[in-house]
């Protein structure tokens, strides 16, 4: 994923 | 979603639950780290700045929803209620946790993904999850008998972390361009640091004995 994409993760 | 990631997830929440049960049931917070929860309130609050504004799923936002509650409950019950507050061993928690919070604000200045607040907040997140148990390490070296709800606590929440890099393993293999070092250095960096609890915790239950760390 690109940078600074919203982080999908806890 | 993968298996490692939702095991991970579930050994966190369980560690939070293991630490909610033992405070909320008995009222006793002997041997939990104060200033480790404070730091876990805020590498909650500094990461699920997205909360509202960036839906990823149910799932996420429930969990989200549930980590920010517990560890600011927990917080509030070591703060504020009369009870719990007798067994807390402030003379011994004396870690200085802003030594641990100032260095990751500045790291996250320095080396982020993007330079906006919400991901210099989020980067900020990361490192500071990483030290965060240090105090309550450091309080578990000075306080000698461990019981066993203080031990499966620390346990669980050093688990979670160590499956995180098995779902980040996974996913750099199953994922084209997932490259995230950050969390990957910071994460293992937080799984070293229990590195010699989880030893001596292991050693403990194998050899059914009370756990106890080496001064």
């Amino acid at each position: 994923s690109e940078p600074g994409d919203s982080h999908d993760e806890l | 979603m993968n298996a490692f990631r939702l095991a991970g997830d579930m050994t966190h929440l369980i560690s939070v639950l293991v630490l909610l049960l033992k405070i909320h049931t008995i009222k006793s917070c002997a041997g939990i780290s104060l200033k480790t929860q404070e730091l876990y309130a805020l590498v909650f609050a500094t990461r699920y700045l997205d909360i509202f504004t960036d839906f990823i799923s149910l799932y996420n936002t429930v969990m989200k929803l549930i980590f920010l509650g517990s560890s600011f409950s927990i917080v509030w019950y070591m703060r504020r209620h009369k009870l719990v507050q007798r067994s807390y061993d402030k003379d011994h928690d004396t870690f200085r946790h802003q030594l641990l919070v100032l260095p990751c604000l500045i790291l996250a200045l320095l080396i982020h993904e993007q330079f906006t607040f919400k991901e210099v907040m989020w980067t900020f997140s990361i490192y500071l999850e990483a030290v965060a148990i240090l105090p309550q390490l450091v309080l578990l070296q000075r306080t000698r008998n461990i019981d066993n709800l203080t031990g499966q606590y620390v346990f669980f929440l050093g688990a979670y972390r160590s499956l995180y890099i098995l779902n980040w393993i996974y996913r750099y293999f199953t994922e084209p361009h997932y490259v995230h070092w950050i969390t990957w250095i910071s994460g293992l960096v937080q799984t070293l640091l229990y590195a010699d609890f989880f030893y001596y915790y292991i050693s403990s239950w194998k050899n059914n004995v009370k756990l106890t760390l080496p001064a």
